[in-house]
């Protein structure tokens, strides 16, 4: 049949599109693209979330959605929730014995190309893919199908997070994708005590990958923000009501 | 073809089963699942894992094994690491587009079965099946092939995980299963600083287990042991280098 045109990936489209990354499951990649999502439609932005991250697909449950898209004349409407659309390639989570499903390359691909030309998104101010964690297909379709879109990477302030971040993040080099930047996430938080910083997971991750990724790509990759670990933002996530935390900069920078 | 026995469930077994459960992902089941018979292992006992946790399966991982079993006249030879015999029913992480696999129920009994008939163990002090979080066919299938498997459950010290994780325990009510106890993963530090205790995921939420199962099933179900949040744990995970923290109660109690 014919190819549907992608409007996110038309010359004249003034959807910003954000590929959102990370090195290995487990730095909060899906909670922050959420957060980031109704951060940005906080601020009036009109945002949509494509949940490509097939094997976390934790998206849906953190927006608290629980009913799957309706079809309207050949269109899928997504549901909204916090004034984020969102789609999901798996949309719920894996219940009986049938999950998880077989997923194969090719069919990965027809997966997202259908998520950008059949579902009825209307005007985005902004597009956000949340990737599997790692390089693989879903990462490289998206740079195909969508290549003014942007990388932005997630990790934690462990080297060994960073280390794998900043892989993930050389995949722009060949896609031939602008790195929008990197956040750190659950980094240092005060003390309730004495106030003195306590870094749960090391320092200094995010500046790392910051660092290697400019190096490594010969451009200017910043630390768009680092956010600290705060519990409320996984119970937040747990019971379907994202908590937007104090972290400005980075939808800002991200803009 | 003719049944084979299960040696584990026949009546002069001397093997303690252990199932590990939990109500929900990221409590740090497979982790402490792994740490727990590691240190077994270290106490002079002959240790196996089965990785049931279809969703999760981090359990060769965890213990830096990369290589597949190897098959001896028709048995399964499990590979061995820090004195720990281990299967996995998803030997590898997810790395090309062809995971994750389809499975149904019967043929994830079959798969169980299969790892209990035709793996060589030798002679276990201990066997620990890694479940996956929630109530599921897997579990169901533990309770029938192995009727004399004991139950773990694992939470956090938050409300919510709490909550899961008694409907998680409620299940050996229907199975005729004992439950073993109850372990607080996650659980306060000291402050390095002021040596104030720093509780990241609440207060209580073993205690609130174990009391909500002893009064739901009618038994005497205790909490085992409370295993503090340290990053340590988590670095020796991801590095395939499990730590041995001190919960000496956890292991002794539960044998
Ligand atoms: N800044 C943070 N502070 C505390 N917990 C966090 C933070 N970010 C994420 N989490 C929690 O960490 C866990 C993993 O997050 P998730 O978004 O699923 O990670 P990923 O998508 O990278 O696998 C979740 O329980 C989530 O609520
Ligand atoms: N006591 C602990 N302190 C710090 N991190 C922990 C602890 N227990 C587990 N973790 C970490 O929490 C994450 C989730 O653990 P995992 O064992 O995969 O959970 P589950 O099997 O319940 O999904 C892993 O990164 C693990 O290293
Ligand atoms: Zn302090």
């Amino acid at each position: 049949r014919e190819e549907k045109e992608i409007p996110f990936a038309q010359p004249g489209s003034r959807t910003h599109v954000y590929a959102i990354t990370s090195g290995k499951g487990g730095v909060g990649k899906s909670s922050l693209t959420v957060n980031l999502g109704v951060a940005m439609a906080g601020q009036g932005m009109s945002v949509g979330i494509v949940d490509a991250d097939i094997y976390g697909h934790s998206v849906p449950g953190l927006l608290g959605i629980t009913a799957p898209p309706t079809v309207v004349e050949g269109m899928i409407m997504p549901p909204e929730a916090f004034g984020v659309r969102a789609i999901s390639m798996l949309p719920f989570k894996p219940g009986g014995s049938a999950e998880p499903v077989a997923f194969r390359g090719p069919m990965l691909h027809r997966a997202l190309q259908q998520f950008l030309t059949d579902v009825w998104w209307g005007d985005l101010d902004v597009l956000l893919l949340d990737l599997p964690p790692g390089t693989g297909d879903i990462a490289i379709s998206t740079a195909q199908l969508l290549p003014g879109s942007q990388v932005v990477v997630v990790t934690t302030p462990q080297t060994a997070a960073a280390d794998v971040a900043v892989r993930a993040g050389m995949l722009a080099g060949q896609t031939h994708q602008k790195i929008a930047g990197v956040i750190e996430n659950m980094s240092g938080f005060p003390c309730p005590h004495c106030g003195e910083p306590i870094d749960l997971f090391g320092i200094g991750g995010g500046q790392r990958v910051a660092e290697q990724l400019s190096a490594g790509l010969s451009a200017d990759v910043p630390l768009l923000g680092r956010i600290p670990f705060d519990v409320r933002l996984r119970e937040g996530g747990d019971a379907g009501q994202p908590l937007v935390l104090a972290d400005p900069s980075a939808p800002a920078a991200a803009t």
